[in-house]
């Protein structure tokens, strides 16, 4: 499990790379797996260094940096790992125009090779989907799903 | 594989019945704050068999249950299933197999209940069925609302034992 | 100290009740002062139900809805402290289109008697303030402060 | 009272000097991702003697200095100035009194050193200063990123703490 993972983690660190300049317009982002006194206390150390930035503590990076830096990495961990599905709820919320409209078409092409099911408030993202369901409440407390049309959410 | 139908009775604010199907590839879920979005994610997770009750936004496991409206009276049951299909390699033009993973909670019974196409089974079988569908452990990828920067604020051993999950 | 409190505690508890229900369109929000065995044991209890809905635990609020009440109750304990000024990043990130209007209406109004600096990506914040600041990078790492024409942003 | 007029030199992504004038209502600040607006809150906390780490969003405070950019080069001071104003009853159309608090970070310093309309003060001072245009504690309420839940999920006794600290 160990040798398997730090073989995967090579190609997470590739991807990650890739889909972070993807989704930053440039910069680089990498994995490394950190060598602990066992295989218990090994970790994977995250560098994330957006374009013309220099590379940063990444509790330093912003709000909405922080989110396209997890989307890149969790997009890369998926695809290596061959993962059939993934839900994201609200990953988009920090995220300017720009990066809205880069994570909305890497979203898009993803959902090429696996199920992509989104929730969010965010038009871009939505334009993507091929089933867009409404969820409103028919009355207080009670839920119910809807069809919709694009052109009542915008 | 990819979800096909969801289905949800009494769960949390979905009283009555619900299904929705699924795209293969790209479904997005829209409404207003509080409307129910986030409710649907429990619901998967749940059918899935987590049980964590902070993933799950609740307290005791009665919270799952639809707890009323103006309308329609509170219920003390919750029933979540979910159709998982295979991508069929459209030789022959027909569907893939199917299998149905079904959760029910009831007071009476103590805690939830699992099926499997209709049958009652453990929790232990469920994970085989998952297996079997490459959905094992947590190679599903769910980011709960808010968790997308989690993935960057970890520790370096937390984030390895979550990329390890995947696998 | 704790006299001054739990007196403090009913005026905003009377605020936080009526914010609430401005912002959420009914409902309640309550606080509560509970006792503990010493007056280091004492805690704040917030009670939240929106309109229709049944009391419930706080954690069962959605993402936009615990916002929502956490923008209630910290607007109400800063009239009742008298707090001249506040300075918000970002609380309107979780926000549909109408609770943010409500929002927009209650931080412009608030500002009337205190001073309100807030970060904010959506417009209809934007547009109640008197000030307008865009930040933007000159050139990658390096910050600039521009004064901004409200149409550059919409 | 107001914050009338923040100057900030070379404080994290604001290299150079940089000026910015509040208005004593609402002053919206907006900008991309990464633009440096919470900066701007970070700024302001660091002026008015927080020294927290976490909530500074830094591992040591070398890291309040312009980290430099291609045309403009690093640099290892930082200086953040905040002029504060008294609301004028406005009977002779004047101002009211102002005071600049004023915070300089040099390695050499070993710390950062705080001054009070100029003059170099000690942090107590500064603190005697808040207390006297109303901004003692945590009378002003700074609500950072992602927190504004953060009222609504704490327990009650923080929460108690969290709102005397208003008072
Ligand atoms: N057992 C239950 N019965 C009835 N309503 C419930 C139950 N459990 C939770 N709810 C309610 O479901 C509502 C919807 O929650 P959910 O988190 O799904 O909203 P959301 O659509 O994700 O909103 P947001 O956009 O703010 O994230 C909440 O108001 C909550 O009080
Ligand atoms: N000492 C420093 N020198 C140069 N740049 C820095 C320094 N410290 C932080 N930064 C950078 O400042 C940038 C802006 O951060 P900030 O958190 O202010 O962005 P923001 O405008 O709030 O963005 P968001 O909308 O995503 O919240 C980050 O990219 C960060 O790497
Ligand atoms: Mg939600
Ligand atoms: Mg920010």
């Amino acid at each position: 499990a160990g040798a398997l993972f730090s073989q995967a983690l090579q190609g997470i660190d590739r991807r990650f790379n890739e889909l972070f300049r993807r989704l930053f317009g440039g910069g680089e982002g990498r994995l490394m797996l950190t060598e602990g006194l066992s295989l218990w206390d090994a970790g994977v150390e995250v560098m994330a260094r957006p374009p013309g930035k220099t590379p940063q503590h990444l509790g330093q990076l912003s709000g909405g940096e922080q989110s396209l830096t997890g989307i890149a990495l969790l997009f890369a961990a998926m695809e290596v790992a061959g993962a059939p599905l993934a839900v994201l709820d609200e990953v988009d919320a920090a995220l300017d125009e720009a990066n809205l409209k880069r994570f909305a078409a890497l979203a898009e092409e993803c959902a090429r090779t696996r199920q992509l099911i989104v929730m969010t408030h965010r038009r871009y993202t939505m334009e993507r989907a091929q089933v867009l369901y409404g969820v409103t409440m028919s009355e207080p407390g009670l839920s119910q799903v809807v069809g919709v049309r694009l052109e009542d959410w915008t | 594989m990819f979800l096909e139908r969801l289905f949800l009775k009494n769960f949390k604010s979905f009283g009555g019945s619900h299904e929705l199907r699924f795209a293969p590839g790209f479904t997005a879920v829209v409404g207003p704050n509080g409307s129910g979005k986030s409710n649907l994610l429990d619901a998967l997770r749940w059918v899935l068999g987590d049980g964590s009750a902070s993933r799950l936004r609740i307290t005791r496991l009665g919270d799952l249950a639809f707890q009323g409206s103006a309308s329609l009276a509170r219920s003390t049951e919750a029933e979540v299933s979910l159709r998982l299909r295979e991508i069929s390699d459209g030789i022959e033009g027909g569907r893939g197999r199917s299998c149905t993973l079904g959760r029910r909670f009831s007071p009476e019974d103590g805690g939830s209940l699992f099926f499997l196409d209709g049958a009652r089974v453990r929790l232990q079988d469920v994970d085989e069925a998952k297996r079997s569908w490459r959905l094992e452990g947590d190679r599903f990828a769910f980011i709960g609302q808010g968790e997308v920067a989690e993935v960057v604020q970890q520790r370096p051993r937390e984030r390895r034992v979550h990329l390890e999950s995947l696998f």
